[in-house]
């Protein structure tokens, strides 16, 4: 990984006990490789490398006398920082907490909807989920199929839209015991503007507590897009990455962090429905170096 | 002049890397426009881009969808039954995702909409019995064209690259010589389908790409450096999620959309 490389470029320079301009524009240039290779957006990257490069003058570097190791441990050190605090819960108000699931097509929204009420109710919560997905072909039956196979209640509103659904729930939501509602919506493109006013409706409609963007792992480049194109609307409180089980680097985590501050909250690792875990920076940190 | 040239190639460069053609291969590119030192930069690496996705491979009859979960399967068998009909093939698919919710619910539905006959494995049932008991199936034989879903996994999940490889020797088994299996990538994926296609390559030999979901901000520049490394062809692209979004893969419009 990204250690070795460093530990191999510095290592050559044992001798001399002291790093020269040269050999950190060596080490920035292998950190921008490492990065890039771990699908962090590139300008993403150019911002870090040029934060590095500010703390590399630092004398803890200059006169360390292992300033490989040094050097890694910034990188890591900022990478952490970046990524952002610990264990970050969703925010709950009183009474009961909406939140709304969103994302682009096959992220895994409807799994994670399932993962959450779950995680939710071993903690002694009453969770509902509702799915608003009118579009896609049998998105409701996969929502109501997997909530009942975790014994999560699943409520299906009477309805043909999103927006319609999402009324009829609320009213029925209201009575009921529930202190926890999610909202599963249907995967769309930040660049489809009458899907996103869609959105911007039910947020309206709903105004949950949190709007969670789902996204996958392994996206690359584009995850600065995605992640702009949602939170210019308002429309991401905070973020879930799923697919984590394979084995990417998962750069998309630097990225959407950095271009909208918002905190990463949890992580997809599978397919079941307990597979969702706490969101650790300094685990993602050495998993983008790699 | 040469000034210019320079923070031409940074600017392609940099191009390459926002569409996710990687630092390697966009670094390789790179070099190989500027040893032919062209006088128009921007057609010289169109063409180089070109070259690389002018691909020819096979097209046998059972096609079987495989892909990481979630990167547009089973739309795309669907829009592909819709392209087929509309070309007056006859059709028959084949469900062996018996393990998602409302998977088989899905699939029933495309084939129902497109009017095509369909034998989908039951929930919980085994997938390779699946694809056998489909292939083998009266509805199967005077087809021209037998379509089938797998279930979305992880290259990185050995149980689920196993289950897959067992599918496509039962398949074999069954018609022999006349299947081929496409490779369904989602275009906003990074560097991680490099990996992913070690796999998929190692397990069932793809000959081919479907690139999805090119109708977002995503390029799908990670094809580029899997043509060039696996020499697969991308056959069609999804635009959409309608019946009609998927397009055949053009190199050259490809190319003019990703250089604007
Ligand atoms: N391996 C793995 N698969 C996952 C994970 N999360 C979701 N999936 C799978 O990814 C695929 C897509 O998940 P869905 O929940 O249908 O995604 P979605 O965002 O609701 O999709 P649309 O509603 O079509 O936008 C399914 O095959 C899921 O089982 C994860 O953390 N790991
Ligand atoms: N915008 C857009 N969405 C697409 C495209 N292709 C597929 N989708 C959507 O992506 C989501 C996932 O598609 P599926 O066909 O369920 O993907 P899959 O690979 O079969 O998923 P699993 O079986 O769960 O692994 C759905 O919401 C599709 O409508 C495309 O080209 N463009
Ligand atoms: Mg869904
Ligand atoms: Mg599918």
């Amino acid at each position: 990984g990204l250690s070795q490389r460093l530990q191999g470029i510095i290592g050559k320079l044992r001798g001399r006990g002291h790093l020269s301009e040269a050999d950190i524009k060596d080490a920035l240039k292998e950190i921008k490789l490492a990065l890039l290779e771990a699908d962090v957006n590139y300008k993403v990257v150019k911002d870090f490398v040029a934060t590095l490069q500010q703390r590399c003058q630092g004398s803890e570097i200059m006169n360390s006398l292992t300033p490989g190791q040094q050097v890694i441990k910034i990188v890591r050190d900022e990478l952490t920082n970046l990524l952002g605090k610990d264990a970050d819960t969703l925010s709950f108000s009183k009474g009961q907490s909406t939140f709304m699931l969103v994302g682009l097509q096959g992220s895994g929204k409807t799994t994670t909807t399932v993962k959450l009420a779950r995680m939710l109710k071993t903690k002694g919560k009453k969770p509902l989920v509702i799915s608003l997905d009118t579009y896609r072909p049998a998105a409701i039956d996969q929502l109501a199929i997997a909530a009942e196979a975790a014994g999560i209640p699943c409520y299906r509103p009477p309805g043909t839209t999103p927006v319609e659904l999402a009324k009829k729930a609320l009213a029925w939501a209201e009575d009921s015991e529930h202190d926890i509602v999610f909202f599963d919506t249907a995967g769309r493109m930040h660049l489809d503007d009458a899907l996103m006013e869609e959105l911007q409706k039910l947020k309206e409609l709903i105004k949950p507590a949190e709007i969670i963007l789902v996204l996958d792992a392994m996206t690359g480049q584009d995850a600065v897009n995605i992640a702009e194109g949602f939170a210019d609307r308002g429309l991401v409180d905070s973020f879930i990455l799923t697919k984590l089980d394979s084995d990417t680097r998962g750069g998309a985590a630097l990225s959407v962090r950095a271009v909208t501050g918002k905190p990463i909250k949890y992580i997809g690792l599978g397919e079941k429905t307990e597979e969702l875990e706490q969101f650790h920076p300094d685990r993602m940190a050495s998993q983008i170096l790699g | 002049v040469f000034e210019s040239g320079a923070r031409d190639y940074e600017l392609l460069e940099e191009l390459l890397l926002l569409a996710d053609v990687g630092p390697a291969v966009a670094g390789e590119i790179i070099s190989r426009v500027k040893e032919k030192k062209p006088k128009d930069i921007i057609t010289a690496l169109k063409d180089e881009v070109v070259q690389i996705l002018s691909l020819e491979s096979a097209d046998k009859p059972v096609k079987i969808f495989v892909g990481i979960n979630g990167s547009g399967k089973t739309t795309s068998l669907g829009k592909l039954c819709h392209r087929y009909v509309s070309e007056g093939k006859a059709l028959f698919v084949i469900g062996t995702d018996t393990f998602r919710a409302a998977a088989d619910m899905q699939l029933e539905e495309w084939c129902l909409r497109t009017g095509v006959p369909y034998y989908i494995g039951k929930p919980g049932s085994d997938p390779a019995a699946a694809i056998f008991d489909g292939l083998n199936s009266t509805a199967a034989k005077n087809v021209n064209i037998i379509l089938c879903d797998t279930a979305g996994r992880l290259h990185s999940n050995k149980n689920l690259m196993e289950e897959l490889n067992k599918i496509l020797r039962v398949s074999n088994k069954v018609r022999p010589d006349q299947v081929e299996v496409l490779l369904v990538l989602d275009a906003a994926i990074g560097q991680n389908a490099m990996e992913q296609m070690d796999i998929f390559q190692q397990a069932v030999q793809p000959s081919g790409i479907i690139l999805t979901k090119l109708d977002g901000t995503a390029r799908g520049g990670v094809a580029i450096a899997l043509a060039a490394k696996y020499h697969i062809p991308i056959k069609y692209i999804g635009v959409g999620e309608g019946l009609e979004d998927l397009l055949p893969f053009s190199p050259q419009d490809y190319v003019d959309s990703l250089f604007p």
